[in-house]
């Protein structure tokens, strides 16, 4: 649900940053 | 923040095309007319013709000469300065009522051209962010923004939808090109019921067209 979505956000959002 | 118009006409082209080439649509219109108040009393067909190599073209020529009339029948003039300092809903709601302008285009004119939080997502965008599980796969793509914007802090935006953007068409580009992801679809002028039956006759093709690109994703990674 929106949680899960919510989590994967921060987490492709971090990941994205330190590519 | 840039100049409101310049990325209206943009969102348009961008919406199933990489930045570079959205570029080149733009550029070419702009050579065309000497502003643009000229650009918006170029006929359709005519500026069809200046862009007839990008996809679309004719539609997104219709959208942007029917979006620029409806910006001049309010201002009597074309620009979207009046409202780089008003409150969210008002802009939302102005540009709501402007024909042709879908939630992607909106969301970048926000963005990008007025400097306001916003979180616009292209078709490659849209397609990546599903297949990364970062929104609801069955989301519409207001819902798919909307949920975005909660997530991202307007201070992070820019950096967000440049990441996104950057890796989204790496991954999702040749599928884009293909037609293989769900389409970010023009906006009518008449709202009523053609609208309706076009979306119920649309919504089975995109659902086809989004598990293509899952399952496609899927083959990718495996």
């Amino acid at each position: 649900g929106a949680a899960r979505c919510a989590r994967r956000v921060k987490q492709l959002f971090r990941q994205m940053r330190s590519a | 923040a840039g100049d409101p118009i310049t990325q209206l006409i943009l969102s348009i082209f961008s919406r199933n095309l990489p930045e570079n080439r959205a570029r080149e649509g733009l550029l070419r219109l702009q050579a065309a007319a000497v502003d643009f108040n000229d650009l918006r009393v170029i006929p359709v067909g005519e500026m069809t013709e200046f862009v007839r190599d990008l996809p679309d073209a004719r539609t997104k020529c219709e959208d942007l000469s029917r979006a620029l009339n409806r910006i001049f029948a309010r201002e009597h003039a074309v620009t979207l300065e009046q409202l780089r300092d008003r409150p969210r809903r008002e802009v939302d709601a102005y540009l709501n009522a402007l024909d042709g302008l879908e939630a992607y285009s909106r969301a970048r004119i926000r963005l990008l051209g007025l400097g306001q939080h916003g979180i616009p997502l292209d078709e490659a965008m849209w397609a990546y962010a599903a297949a990364r599980g970062i929104v609801d796969d069955s989301a519409s793509l207001d819902g798919a923004l909307a949920f975005l914007e909660r997530q991202i802090d307007p201070a992070e935006a820019l950096e967000f939808v440049s990441l996104l953007k950057r890796q989204a068409w790496a991954e999702f580009g040749p599928a884009v090109r293909r037609g293989e992801v769900r389409r970010i679809r023009s906006v009518p002028p008449d709202r009523t019921t053609r609208n309706m039956l076009q979306q119920v006759a649309s919504a089975a093709a995109e659902a086809r067209a989004a598990e293509l690109t899952i399952s496609r994703h899927r083959e990718e990674e495996a």
